[in-house]
Parts: C-alpha cells; sequence; structure tokens
C-alpha cells in the first residue's frame, strides 16, 4: 500500500504548502479518507486550513517526545475525509534547531505514518524548505514524493541539486519513488514562465514532469488570507481546477 | 564598526537572496567595497552574480573545514567593488545535513567575517530559509539583520514567529541589532497586497519597517535569468530603483 506523499523541495517559497494543502483538500473532496501532517517547523499548514488561534494545541513535536499519541493530535477541518497533525509548539516558539535534532533523533515518525497509513489515511506531509534533517526524515519513511517547481529562473537552477538529492533519498530507500514534478505559479502570459516550462519539459524524462500545471492566480493568495484551501473556496479558479485534476491523477496512482 | 549585515527570514521565497545580491551590488555601486557572502546551501548567489558553470570551485564549506583560506575563496565580479564568497561544493552535492553540522561546529564563520570586515569590506550574508543552525551561526556574528517579507498573506501570518525567533537571537548577542522589515514583492494593483502593507506598518514600530518597498517586477526576475543583479541589468525599473534606495540608507547607517 503506497498511501505515504511527501512534498519536498529544497527552495522556499515555491508552492509546497499550498500543494500539500489543495492536494490534500481535493482528495477528501473526492472522498479519500486523507491526512495532512504538517512538519514544517513554520507551521504554515493551520493558516491554510483555518486552524490558526492563539492555542496551536499539541502536534507531531509532542508526539515525537512521546508526551501524546496519535488520537490526542489528529484535528478535524471543515471537510469530513480530510484530518490534519499540525507541527504543534514549535510553530510557536520558532525553535527549529531543537525540533530538527528532535526529529533527526526520534524514531516515533516512522511509527505514526504508518499508524496513519493502517488506519486507511492517504498521508499528504508537507516539508520545510531545504534538505536538511526533517526531510531526510520523511524521505525515509514516505512511499511517494512530488516536487513543486516554480516557473522562475532561480526554482529552474537550483533544480539539478533538487533532484541529486531525491536520488540520494531514493537509493537509500528503495521503496521511496519520485512520483513527478509539477509546475506552479505558471503565467501563461509571460514569455520567461512559457520558457521554462518548455526547458524542463526538453530537459526531463517526459514522465517525470505531471502534464497539469499549476498557474499563479490571485485566487490561490488570497484562499490563504481566507484560511480555505483554493479548491474549496473558488472551485472554478484555474489553480484550483489543476489542483484537482493533480490530485485524481496522485489518487488513482496511491489509492489501490 | 557596523559592517556585517545579515539577511534573513524563515520563510522560503521571500526575497532573500534577490535582496541580499541588490543590496551588495548597489552598495558596491556606490562605491563601497562590499563583500557579498552565501550561506545558503542552496547556492543561489552564483545564479544571481552570473557565477554559474560547471565547477563550482572552493567556498566557504573548504574554509570552515580549514582547507583554503579566505584569499582563496574570495571571486571577483563585474563590479570592481563588489567581491563574493560563494557556498562551495556543498552547493553540488546537495548535502545539507552534513553542511548544516559543520557550521554549527566550527568557529571559523566568526574569524572569516571579522577578517573581511578588517580587511575594509562591507559584508552581505545572504542565509537559508528557516531558523536553523546556520542562521543562528550567522546571527551570532552579524552585526545587522534586515528581513524581507513578501506582501502575501502566508508570509504574513508567520511573522511572528520570525520576530520572535529574532529576538531570542538579540538577546543572545547584544551587539546584533535588527536594522527592519522591507516589504517586498509588492504589487500596487493588488487590494490585498496593499491590505498586508498597511497592516504590517500598523502593527509594528514605525522604525522597523522601511519606508521603501520593493515592488514585484517582470525584470527583477529576468535579471536572474541573465546572472545579473536588476540593479545593474534595468537601473531604471521600479525594484532596482527601490533597491538603489535601500542600500543608499544602508549604507549611510552602517558605513562611518
Ligand atoms: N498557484 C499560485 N498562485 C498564486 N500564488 C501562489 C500559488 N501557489 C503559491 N502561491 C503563493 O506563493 C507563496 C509561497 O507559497 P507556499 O508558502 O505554498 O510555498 P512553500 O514552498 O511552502 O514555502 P516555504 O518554502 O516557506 O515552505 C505564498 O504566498 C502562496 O500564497
Ligand atoms: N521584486 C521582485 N519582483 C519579482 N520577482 C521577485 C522579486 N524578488 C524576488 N523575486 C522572485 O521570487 C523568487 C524568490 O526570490 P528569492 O529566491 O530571492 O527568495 P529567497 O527568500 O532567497 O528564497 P529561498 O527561501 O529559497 O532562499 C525568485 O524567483 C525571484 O526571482
Ligand atoms: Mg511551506
Ligand atoms: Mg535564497
Amino acid at each position: 500500500m503506497t498511501r505515504i506523499l511527501a512534498v519536498v523541495s529544497q527552495k522556499g517559497g515555491v508552492g509546497k504548502t499550498t500543494t500539500a494543502i489543495n492536494v490534500a483538500a481535493a482528495l477528501a473532496g473526492r472522498g479519500v479518507k486523507t491526512l495532512l501532517v504538517d512538519m514544517d517547523p513554520q507551521g504554515s499548514v493551520r493558516f491554510g486550513v483555518g486552524l490558526q488561534g492563539p492555542a496551536v494545541g499539541p502536534g507531531i513535536g509532542d508526539y515525537l517526545t512521546g508526551a501524546k499519541e496519535l488520537k490526542d493530535i489528529v484535528r478535524g477541518t471543515a471537510l469530513p475525509f480530510l484530518r490534519v497533525l499540525l507541527a504543534g509548539a514549535v510553530a510557536d516558539t520558532g525553535d527549529h534547531a531543537a525540533y530538527q535534532s528532535l526529529v533527526a533523533s526520534s524514531t516515533r515518525l516512522g511509527e505514526l505514518l504508518a499508524r496513519a497509513r493502517d488506519r486507511g489515511y492517504l498521508v499528504v506531509v508537507d516539508t520545510p524548505p531545504g534538505l536538511g534533517p526533517v526531510v531526510h526524515r520523511v524521505l525515509a519513511v514516505a512511499d511517494r514524493v512530488i516536487v513543486p517547481l516554480q516557473c522562475e529562473p532561480l526554482a529552474l537552477q537550483t533544480t539539478s541539486q533538487m533532484l541529486k538529492g531525491i536520488r540520494t533519498a531514493v537509493s537509500e530507500h528503495p521503496a521511496l519513488k519520485l512520483e513527478g514534478i509539477v509546475l506552479t505559479m505558471f503565467e501563461e502570459q509571460s514569455a520567461l514562465s512559457r520558457r521554462i516550462a518548455d526547458y524542463v519539459r526538453r530537459q526531463l524524462p517526459k514522465d517525470l514532469v505531471f502534464d497539469v500545471m499549476i498557474p499563479r492566480t490571485a485566487a490561490t493568495v488570497e484562499a490563504f488570507a481566507a484560511g480555505q484551501p483554493v479548491v474549496l473556496r473558488t472551485p472554478d479558479d484555474p489553480a484550483a481546477r489543476a489542483y484537482g485534476e493533480l490530485a485524481a491523477l496522485l489518487g488513482k496512482r496511491m489509492v489501490r
């Protein structure tokens, strides 16, 4: 059962959180029991699903220390089939270094995700930017990985490092498979954006780049302000439709 | 002599590298002897200053291990007063975890930046996203820090964690001072972008947010593709002019 999907990129701000939230919400919208896991100590997922508020409450950090069990940290959302695990207190304290060593040293992350999988969840994991200890740990327990690639020159230039990092992780965990690269913030009206998308498709094997591209839309940005995934808030928005298509594709490949 | 400026944000993709490159280039353009230091293992600075190419050559990683001296890793650029220290081989291997522990364990970073300062350089340091060991190390040796804040809801929502992280660093290193927050990728024609800029100015002390805002412009994105800072490539572009203004302000405050 391939059921744990990690969203990874060493480049920051390319749409990892936006992709994780909207793929998870779109899968849940199709009736797939989905668990969205926020492994980024920034804790951005909570804002995208409207769970912000003063008290962050227990999260993954508390599970890794053994203080809490899975049932204490799973949170419901407006969608019946979407549950969320938040990063926990680290998102408030901001002590990333302590969080990183906790994740690197604890064996409980594998147990946590395997337990969720055994309960029939399809698990979507958001990760911090970079290829540090947290990302390595997540790749060690994931089944599949997708890499958002922003259609801007700088994101393209750092892609080879990204793919090298993924290939190393795949060689260390033969069960892991790179599902593909998804082009994000694509701007049809920008010649540069089109050039980058063409370049990526020419340079990489065809099955490595998803056909569906996520366009840059104002509705996607506004959805975060409203605390709702764009697939729910404005389902007719081109980015929402593209995420729906991507989720349908991933659902078919992962839910057997 | 306050001469070491760090550009820091835990949020990814907010314009740290773009800000570090263009502030450094604009300072050098004004005749200030400037050293741009890339502490991000992604190694994005090299693309912005046209130093990409197959062989990355020695960099900071090599200095920290003791294999190279400052003179072996300083590189010239098209600008007479701008020199650059690249991240080094890590940008090729992508082994971020090893790089992080090297930076965290070595005392040579402080020596490196102090030596550059003593040679009369104003040092501008680009950092990786997050508040991990590399950022902590840089904040421990910097004099000033600026925080780029992208005018989008998600970047705003994670600001309080950012400021908390900076305040902790300042409490640990009394010599460090937060120069200010610079709003980036501002879009005059977007009501949401304007709302965010207004909100930030209302919520934070007036002297903490620079008056100058960096607009989102196509020229800034294209400059990266061309391997040149936008302040050099299209000096009349609104973002180039804004970076020029920011550099003039920082130069006045830091070069005594
Ligand atoms: N399709 C899109 N259209 C418009 N804006 C988008 C789109 N996708 C993401 N964004 C915006 O771009 C910014 C970065 O996106 P996001 O935070 O999801 O990236 P990330 O890779 O998770 O960042 P980090 O590296 O900090 O974790 C956010 O402000 C988000 O609202
Ligand atoms: N003023 C601007 N106008 C338009 N695009 C911009 C502007 N500033 C930055 N960008 C683009 O936004 C993207 C992110 O910028 P940049 O890489 O400098 O951010 P960063 O914070 O250094 O990212 P990371 O977290 O990966 O280090 C890049 O593609 C860059 O070209
Ligand atoms: Mg994110
Ligand atoms: Mg950067």
